[in-house]
């Protein structure tokens, strides 16, 4: 495996994101390049990552080679990379370690980390293809406020999503609190939209601890989009450039 | 986790 990013800010960001959700995972690289899939110790969310081959430039990996990874580890290791350095991921066959190479954009400082890997005997959920009956597309920094405001309330959300918006409730011991979003379009700025498709309404309860945890990966996308169906689990996506992603999978609490 | 459903239950183990 050799795989090159440009700014080393993105697989800082991805790694800052997962790693409270997720201690010990592999990270599967192969020619299409590198996926993660891991759930949570309680089972009750589900990180999904990938990182496409075009997002590297360049990208070569001749052999399916699961890195198995401390993540706590691994943020020591990237605490010395700057966000603009150059990475590069590189490793060998049968690895012992995988090796992180951190460039200045001036080419005058190279650092070089080898990270010791784990044996993860990790077990890989298939995640159905599902036509969500709501989507909704929001500023994420949107989300991430409204989750943070309404876990000062409740440590559960309901989320109702209509043709006229999407609706967080919270209710608390101190209170009841709710936040609608309604569709509309920026014309001066399309990452300020708030989208909604919708081919049936949809309420559901969420932890929101949980869902402020997914948060942390605000800084990766200007928006966020949210995925839901009645009695699935939500899905939670920061699209990335090159097709590349970050999801979480969240099951649903049981509702009133 | 009162009233929290696991992820196992929608999503099967491959």
């Amino acid at each position: 495996l050799e795989a090159r990013l440009e700014a080393a800010d993105l697989f800082k960001k991805v790694v800052e994101a997962i790693k409270d959700l997720v201690q010990h995972c592999n990270f599967d690289c192969n020619d299409s390049g590198i996926a993660l899939q891991a759930m949570d110790n309680s089972h009750v969310a589900l990180v999904s990552m990938m990182l496409t081959a075009d997002t590297f430039t360049p990208f070569r990996c001749d052999r399916n080679i699961p890195l198995g990874i401390d993540l706590t580890s691994l943020t020591k290791v990237l605490r010395a990379a700057q966000s603009s350095d150059i990475l590069t991921i590189k490793s060998e066959d049968a690895p012992d370690v995988v090796n992180l190479v951190f460039e200045g954009k001036d080419q005058d400082r190279i650092s070089e980390y080898d990270l010791k890997l784990m044996d993860i005997d990790q077990e890989h959920l298939g995640i159905p293809d599902t036509e969500y009956a709501a989507t909704a597309s929001m500023p994420a920094a949107d989300f991430k406020r409204i989750c943070s405001d309404l876990l000062l309330i409740s440590e559960a959300v309901s989320i109702e999503c209509t043709k006229e918006g999407i609706t967080f409730k919270a209710e608390g011991d101190i209170g009841n609190g709710s936040v609608t979003l309604r569709q509309h379009s920026d014309l001066e700025n399309s990452d300020k939209n708030v989208d909604i498709s919708l081919t049936e309404p949809v309420a559901l309860s969420f932890s929101l601890k949980y869902l402020t945890g997914f948060c942390k990966a605000t800084g990766l996308s200007n928006q966020v989009r949210l995925c839901l169906s009645n009695d699935v689990p939500l899905m939670v996506e920061y699209a990335l450039a090159n097709n590349s992603y970050l999801r979480f999978y969240l099951a649903p609490k049981i509702g009133d | 986790l009162k009233g929290q459903k696991s992820i196992l239950g929608f999503f099967s183990k491959t």
